[in-house]
């Protein structure tokens, strides 16, 4: 379901290159459930902002869920990634002035051409998913780093997207939770066949992962793929 | 150096009252390594934001330092804090437009009468500590996750703060960085006599500490004070 070959991102800062990704080449099937392992600044959110059409690569080739998507402009990436993708971000990226049920319902809005009645039960249903079903009212300013966390990991979910990109989704959430939040995502991929790709730190997600991947100074480690 | 009795926080959310916090009650004694864990949502950064004078209690009393600072209102509390205190949010807070580097001196700015040369020698040292020297004028937004957390993690120690309260410090870092950076922090405690107050999800941070506080609900548990 995603295919690199060669993928790299460098970024040019005020003329000087950084090299953030190198040549990755891999390939997840459908329904994987896998993970980029990797120091602090190895290319993890490069890597998946790249899969999830937020950035566009500099040399290399990517095809996700069938499609070519190496020169996918702007608003192009941002059309196929409401459509194909959920994407949970490092630092959330919620709506602040939205509150937590406006916030998981908005993909809902962009993508199904559904009722308010129907929508109103899918949200409530990923929010009591999360454990936050009497938070739904507050606002982002209102919560604390791991509710934060969840919504936008319920936004993720809410519309069944088949490929889900996770970068940290457990780094502020407490043993009990995290995992109770690894138990949804594989129970998705059992029940839909969703694709699970997160970028992680977490010893608790390295478990769950079925394929893992290292990533150092930009570039794959060989033995990549094993878990 | 930090004494807390019947600590309470209540946010009023349109009329309806949360208790993020009820009838805290602890000592920490000067130089200690504490830690307070618990469940996302149970108060951790609440208190953390009231012993650092971020946020006012609703009831109760705390002494931070020496000084009663139950009635500092929120000029009083910054400069307080500007003078006393390190703080490392949970979500890093970093000014966009200013570099790591100008980040990080920031407090030095306000609190010492430091020669510009005094203040590059000092910033370059933390900058090297958290392994971020050749990273000096990358801006935030030009920074992994894990690079802003050590930016702002070098921000609170820059100015040999005697306390420094740390939300979540290695949520966003692999192990490797993770583990230095306790070691970092247990070494101003050792060489300083820093204290250290932890918010923590992370079992590396929770082995590292000599005391740790358990809250749920916004409530201390009986048992809390043994490591
Ligand atoms: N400004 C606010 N207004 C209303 N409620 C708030 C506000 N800030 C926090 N809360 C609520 O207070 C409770 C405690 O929040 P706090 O941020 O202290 O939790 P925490 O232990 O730090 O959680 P985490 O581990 O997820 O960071 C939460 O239920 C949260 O929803
Ligand atoms: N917009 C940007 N401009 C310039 N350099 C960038 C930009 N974004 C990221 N970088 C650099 O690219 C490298 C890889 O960053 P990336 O965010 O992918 O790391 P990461 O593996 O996700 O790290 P972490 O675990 O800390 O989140 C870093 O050295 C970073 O400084
Ligand atoms: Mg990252
Ligand atoms: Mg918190």
């Amino acid at each position: 379901v995603v295919s690199a070959r060669e993928l790299t991102k460098i970024y040019d800062t005020e003329g000087v290159p950084v090299p953030a990704l190198s040549d990755a080449s891999f390939d997840i099937e459908s329904g994987s459930f896998a993970a980029f392992v990797g120091p602090s600044g190895s290319g993890k959110s490069t890597l998946l902002n790249l899969v999830g059409c937020l950035d566009r690569p500099t040399k290399g080739q990517l095809t996700v869920v069938g499609e070519d998507v190496t020169g996918l402009g702007r608003d192009d990436g941002a059309r196929f990634r409401g459509q194909h993708i959920g994407f949970i971000f490092q630092d959330f990226n919620l709506i602040p002035v939205l509150s937590a049920f406006e916030n998981v319902e908005y993909p809902l809005l962009m993508l199904r051409d559904w009722s308010a009645k129907r929508r109103r039960a899918r949200v409530e249903e990923l929010l009591k998913a999360v454990e936050l079903e009497s938070f739904a009212d507050k606002r982002p300013s209102q919560l604390s780093g791991g509710q934060k966390q969840r919504v936008a990991i319920a936004r993720a979910l809410v519309t069944g997207a088949k490929l889900v990109l996770a970068d940290e989704p457990t780094a502020n959430l407490d043993r009990e939770t995290a995992l109770r939040v690894i138990r949804l995502m594989k129970k998705m991929r059992d029940d839909l066949g969703t694709t699970f790709i997160f970028s992680t730190h977490d010893p608790k997600v390295m478990d769950a992962a079925e394929l893992i991947f290292t990533l150092e100074d930009g570039k794959l480690k060989e033995d990549g793929g094993a878990a």
